[in-house]
C-alpha cells in the first residue's frame, strides 16, 4: 500500500498546465466579408504553431455555429487524452446587440456558444479562449485627440457618456458559484474564460 | 479586412508570433495597444475612425501558450 501524501495543489502563481491536448475551433464567415481568409489563414498558421489540433468550418449557418460548438465539447470529452486548453474563433459579421450572424443571415448569441463550452467535462479547470471578430453595433469610434476634438466636443453635447472605449480592461474574477466538482473542485464555472471581442460594445469592429 | 485581414486577428497573430511564450493577457494588452494606435479609413468611413478590443478574463493564472 502506498504511503498517502497530501495532494500538493500548484501555486497560485503557476501557470495552467497546457502539456496536454489543445484544441482549436474556428468557424467563420467569409462570403460577403471579404479578406476575412486573411484572417482564418493567420489563425489557423498560428494556432498550427502553438500546437492546437484545429477544426475549421467556414461559411456555418447561425444552427451550424451551434452544432459546430457542440460537435467540439463532444469530440473534447470523448478525448482519452487529457485536454489542456480550447480555443475558439468566431468571426463573423455582427448584429446590433452582439449576436453573430451566421451564413444565412440568421442570428445566435456568443454567450450561447460560451455557455456550451463551460459544458465541456474535459475542460474544467482549463483554460477556454473565445476570439470574436464581428460588429457589436454600428458606433463608429472617432477616438480622441486633437484632430477628433471637433467630434468629442459635437459628441459631448449629444451624449452624456464618454465616445473612446480606450483602455477598457474588464477583469472579472468572478468567485461565485460552489459547484465542488471535477478536478477543480470549489471553482466558478465561470472561471477559467478569456474572452477578446475585436471592439467595445456597440461598436464597429474593423 | 478586404485587403489583408481584420486589424484584431492580424494584430493577434503577429504579436503572438513575437512572443508565443509571453502571458496572453500582457500579450493582449499589447495588442489592444497597436489596435487603438490605428487609424482606419475605408470607402465607407471617410473620417478617421479608431477600434479598441475589449478583453474580458476570469483566468485564475497566467496562461503562457509555449
Amino acid at each position: 500500500v502506498e504511503p498517502w501524501e497530501p495532494k500538493l495543489e500548484p501555486s497560485p502563481r503557476a501557470q495552467y498546465d497546457l502539456s496536454g491536448t489543445r484544441a482549436a475551433l474556428l468557424l467563420s464567415v467569409i462570403r460577403s466579408r471579404p479578406g476575412a481568409k486573411h484572417d482564418v489563414e493567420a489563425l489557423g498558421s498560428l494556432c498550427q504553431a502553438l500546437n492546437f489540433k484545429i477544426t475549421l468550418r467556414t461559411n456555418p449557418t447561425a444552427q451550424a455555429f451551434q452544432e459546430e460548438m457542440v460537435q467540439f465539447r463532444e469530440c473534447l470529452d470523448a478525448l482519452s487524452a487529457p485536454v489542456s486548453c480550447a480555443l475558439v474563433a468566431l468571426m463573423a459579421h455582427g448584429g446590433p446587440q452582439g449576436q453573430l450572424l451566421g451564413a444565412d443571415g440568421q442570428e445566435v448569441q456568443p454567450e450561447a456558444l460560451v455557455q456550451e463550452l463551460n459544458r465541456c467535462r474535459a475542460l474544467w479547470g482549463c483554460p477556454k479562449i473565445f476570439l470574436l471578430q464581428a460588429c457589436r453595433g454600428g458606433h463608429r469610434d472617432a477616438g480622441v485627440g486633437p484632430t477628433a476634438l471637433s467630434w468629442f466636443r459635437r459628441w459631448l453635447r449629444a451624449s452624456p457618456t464618454t465616445p473612446s472605449h480606450a483602455d477598457v480592461l474588464e477583469i472579472y474574477t468572478d468567485a461565485q458559484g460552489s459547484a465542488s466538482r471535477g478536478p477543480t473542485a470549489g471553482s466558478s464555472d465561470q472561471a477559467d474564460i478569456l474572452m477578446v471581442y475585436a471592439a467595445a460594445e456597440g461598436c464597429v469592429a474593423y | 479586412r478586404d485587403e489583408k485581414g481584420s486589424d484584431f486577428i492580424q494584430t493577434l497573430a503577429e504579436v503572438l508570433r513575437a512572443d508565443p511564450g509571453g502571458d496572453l493577457l500582457e500579450l493582449l494588452t499589447e495588442v489592444n495597444r497597436r489596435v487603438c494606435e490605428l487609424d482606419v479609413l475605408g470607402p465607407d468611413c471617410p473620417e478617421r475612425r479608431k477600434a479598441c478590443l475589449e478583453i474580458r478574463s476570469s483566468l485564475r493564472r497566467p496562461l503562457c501558450l509555449q
